[in-house]
């Protein structure tokens, strides 16, 4: 995939913590995301969008983040836990 | 597909549109409120659920339009991004409440490069208003993604994928689905229509037999989901909650309320029933019970099943001062509990008892001020509260208080003055629209 801009991978990380895809950054350490949870993460959403799980911000997946959609996120918090507990 | 967030214990749930969308929008009010009903619809038809339109702040489902940040932690982000987002069943206050982006161009019947189609947006988030989460599964109306317009919303066939997580939730409904089902043809040519966009409205002209509204005595006159309608042989005249007439001329009873014998010529007595606000029509020995604007099934069945004599009805309405249910048949009236489907102890009893109220009443119904009108003839009498007196200064002309009728006016085409009811409706002198069929309004 074309390397990625700082802002299209803001955005990716917004987006995937919106959806509850990757938990907030800790607000106390403001720890960013380590690189295999944001693999994992975009895997999952690639998953549940139909996408090829392939780990990265390729277009179709950049592309997915920018359609039209319902405001929820598409996992709770139980189910992120669950995978981070799987871990 | 996330686990199911929660679910209703009530299976009677009531909605609202508390705001609707802004002015400049392609869609009116009775277009937004129509396909809500028709999304709601889509998951009663096949789950034991039942929905109602109320007016009050208390609906279970409170319906906005907003935009931005509307305090409610999913700030809405200008057109595109997210378009909407409703809340799971459960304690919160907030249970069922369903927001739309009022930053979308909403639109209805009209190419995906238009805009958002609110049918299909608001089928999914009142999935969620139920205790549907967002599912992966291609087919489901619960992807998270818009997917564009899903046609026709009585011709929409919700996929097998959401059915099961329904029935999951909630079992499955026990009686005939009311969705069209999309091969019948000519049920879905007889479904109550949604409302057209103003480009290709459909006008039918009203039959030359129908009667006329200022000078006719009413079969029937009821409270219905906030609005009065009176019925006159097989025709009635329908006002919205702000008593506005909806049409000078008068709707076919058989073309909105669906599935009464075509030879019906008219009604004795209509009510909606307390607590799940089903509607009953009563003739002769008979009575129907609506579900919405279709009748259910197993009906006409005996009116003996309220424990009233085979004698008929002649009006019928629901005090708001106890909610129960009274029965009139000449000079007689009977008290029914709805809730408890069972006759009141001690009755019938004499009707002089409502202070100031004629016998052989035409019909009687509550009205959104708390009084209760009684109709006979050509004139009405108020009772006001938990009175059972007649108010002074009653009885009073039906035509002139509620169907815009003035001293003399008589209806017929030929009057064509200036000061028709049309202008009257309106405030300014021009064309009496209604004879062209174009004041109409339809809602849910």
């Amino acid at each position: 995939a074309p390397s990625l801009t700082a802002e299209q991978m803001d955005m990716g990380v917004d987006w995937l913590s919106k959806f509850g895809y990757l938990p907030p950054p800790d607000p106390v350490t403001g720890q960013l995301q380590t690189k295999e949870a944001l693999t994992k993460a975009i895997k999952a959403m690639q998953k549940f969008g139909g996408l090829e799980e392939t780990g990265v911000l390729d277009i179709a997946t950049l592309g997915l983040m920018k359609t039209p959609r319902c405001s929820l996120p598409d996992l709770s918090d139980t189910e992120m836990a669950v995978g981070r507990k799987r871990r | 597909a996330l686990t199911p967030q929660n679910k209703w214990t009530k299976r009677h749930l009531s909605w609202r549109i508390r705001t609707y969308p802004k002015e400049s929008s392609l869609l009116g009010r009775d277009t937004v409120r129509a396909l809500m009903y028709y999304a709601l619809k889509v998951w009663s038809d096949i789950s034991p659920l039942n929905f109602h339109e109320v007016a009050g702040n208390d609906a279970d489902i409170q319906i906005d339009f907003t935009k931005a940040d509307h305090n409610d932690g999913y700030p809405f982000d200008g057109p595109g991004g997210t378009v909407a987002h409703a809340f799971f069943p459960g304690e919160r206050f907030t249970a069922g409440d369903t927001h739309f982006d009022d930053d979308e161009a909403w639109t209805f019947r009209s190419p995906e490069s238009h805009g958002m189609d609110l049918f299909a947006v608001a089928v999914h988030e009142f999935g969620h208003a139920i205790g549907l989460a967002h599912t992966s599964a291609i087919e489901s109306i619960m992807r998270p993604y818009y997917q564009g317009p899903v046609g026709d919303p009585l011709k929409y066939n919700l996929p097998y994928e959401d059915k099961v997580r329904v029935w999951q939730l909630y079992g499955v409904r026990d009686s005939v689905s009311h969705t069209v089902r999309p091969d019948d043809p000519s049920q879905t040519a007889d479904s109550p229509v949604l409302l057209d966009l103003p480009e290709n409205r459909s006008t039918v002209q009203p039959a030359r037999d129908s009667p006329d509204r200022c000078t006719s005595h009413f079969d029937a006159v009821a409270h219905i989901r906030g609005e009065a309608f009176f019925f006159k042989g097989k025709y009635f005249w329908r006002l919205t909650r702000e008593k506005h007439l909806v049409s000078l001329h008068p709707a076919q009873i058989h073309r909105f309320w669906r599935g009464l014998p075509i030879n019906l010529d008219s009604v004795d007595a209509v009510y909606e029933r307390p607590g799940d606000h089903k509607i009953i029509f009563f003739k002769g020995l008979q009575y129907w019970i609506f579900k919405d604007t279709n009748v259910e099934e197993g009906y006409p069945r005996p009116i003996s099943d309220f424990g009233l004599p085979m004698e008929g009805v002649d009006a019928a309405f629901v005090w708001l001062h106890n909610d129960k249910t009274y029965f009139f048949k000449d000079n007689h009236y009977w008290r029914y509990d709805d809730h408890l489907r069972r006759m009141d102890l001690g009755y019938p009893k004499d009707s002089t008892l409502w202070k100031g109220v004629p016998a052989q009443l035409d019909d009687v119904m509550r009205w959104s001020d708390g009084s209760s009108y009684f109709f006979k003839g050509k004139e009405y009498w108020r009772v006001v509260g938990s009175d059972m007196e007649v108010e002074a200064g009653y009885p009073r002309s039906i035509g002139k208080d509620w169907l815009l009728c003035s001293e003399m006016q008589s209806d017929s085409p030929a009057t064509d003055t200036n000061n028709t009811a049309e202008t009257r409706l309106h405030g300014q002198h021009h064309a009496d629209h209604a004879k062209e069929g174009e004041v109409c309004s339809c809602t849910s």
